[in-house]
């Protein structure tokens, strides 16, 4: 089973179009192995996107420069899984 | 805790094999309304099963659900088999889904992408795609809500196998979506296409690939203000009703713009609840009242299609 030990979950709050736009300039970037839960869509409607490790301290600061709000929607997914999994065992029990 | 006579907990999540053991309890509990069909594979040769609630004559005016098409919405297969159950209870006991099945087959398939749904109970929990291979590419699986005969290849869908929305190589590539189109094309008289996602609470009608109002615009957001409404009424959850374009971006291929355009006048997608803070990770505690308050909605609009037929 994949881990995701260390990956956060931000969620990212656009004021205007042109935020939207660097936004969309990051899902561009593969190597930063985005996962976007929510797509940049509209300022009305916030952006959510599961990031890596490796590639956190990156998007922070591309986020900070750029006056992005965000806050984070999951400190460490793994830990969120691992709950989920131990919710399934202990249902089954 | 949701029970029924079979061991099969109702508010926590489960197993492939689990739920399609459930399908089975629910069609020998219920065998007088409840029957499991298939309705065709998916690509890794997993059946595609459908709960089928009837009480009459052949091919009545009906109503499709899915739920499952993004394999990690966990939540939305969870509520499906929770509304399976509460169709099959409620019938002889709520005045209103008795007049419902007296009058309209519900058809309901609660897992749409069984191959991307059993990935992510094995192998990785945050798979959203089918589980097609890719030629050319070492990238698998198509975005199965953008592999739809509908504006097919427009903007709103990546034409990259490695992107999570990688719309395939031509519509209905995935045999998951083709066999849906098939049975409902077979059937000839879907009166609804009622489709669960999540998640970010929007109740939204066609259409994705263009940002033109559809012909029946009016009368879909007044029916899906209506379902908001009666949603909230539970616990207060909100939902944002409009047309995909409207409500979030221009993505082409998706299922209800298929349907919308293929005459299915009541085509509606639900994006159910993340109470701000889990995204589509949903905490199994959340999944009996997720469910209840989306069968609500879900209730309203069949109402109206049963009382306004076309």
């Amino acid at each position: 089973l994949e881990t995701f030990v260390g990956h956060q979950v931000l969620r990212i709050k656009t004021r205007n179009e042109e935020q939207l736009k660097k936004l969309r300039f990051l899902e561009t970037l593969d190597h930063l192995e985005l996962d976007f839960w929510l797509n940049p869509s509209t300022p009305a409607l916030p952006v959510d996107v599961r990031i890596p490790a490796h590639s956190l301290q990156a998007v922070k600061i591309f986020l900070e420069s750029n006056g992005i709000e965000y806050s984070i929607l999951i400190e460490d997914l793994q830990v969120v899984l691992d709950r989920e999994k131990q919710d399934i065992v202990a249902s089954q029990q | 805790m949701e029970r029924s006579s079979s061991t099969f907990n109702y508010g926590t999540y489960h197993s492939l094999a689990s739920i399609y053991q459930e399908l089975d309890n629910l069609a020998s509990e219920y065998g007088s309304i409840v029957s499991k069909i298939q309705i065709g594979e998916s690509y890794e040769k997993r059946p595609l099963y459908v709960l089928k609630f009837s009480t009459g004559r052949r091919n009545r005016p009906a109503i499709w659900l899915d739920a499952g098409i993004h394999s990690r919405e966990w939540v939305t297969q969870a509520s499906a088999m929770w509304i399976a159950r509460k169709i099959a209870s409620d019938y002889g006991n709520d005045a209103s889904i008795t007049s419902l099945l007296n009058n309209l087959d519900i058809f309901l398939l609660p897992v749409a992408n069984p191959d991307g749904y059993e990935f992510t109970h094995t192998t990785n929990r945050m798979w959203r795609k089918t589980r097609s291979k890719n030629s050319g590419s070492l990238c698998i699986g198509v975005d199965p809500n953008r592999n739809w005969d509908a504006g097919f290849g427009g903007p709103g869908a990546s034409s990259n196998p490695c992107s999570d929305s990688y719309r395939g190589p031509s519509a209905n590539s995935e045999v998951e979506v083709k066999s849906v189109v098939n049975f409902i094309k077979n059937h000839g008289n879907i009166q609804a296409f009622l489709t669960l996602h999540s998640y970010s609470q929007l109740l939204m009608y066609p259409y994705g690939y263009k940002c033109t109002p559809p012909a029946d615009n009016a009368e879909l957001n007044t029916i899906g203000k209506a379902a908001a409404n009666s949603i909230r009424s539970l616990y207060g959850t909100t939902y944002t009703v409009g047309s995909i374009c409207s409500t979030i971006y221009q993505a082409s291929g998706g299922s209800i713009d298929w349907s919308y355009d293929y005459g299915i006048k009541y085509s509606f997608a639900f994006e159910l609840r993340d109470t701000g803070r889990y995204g589509f990770l949903l905490p199994a505690t959340q999944i009996i009242p997720t469910a209840e308050e989306t069968w609500l909605g879900l209730k309203t609009i069949m109402e109206y299609v049963r009382d306004n037929p076309y």
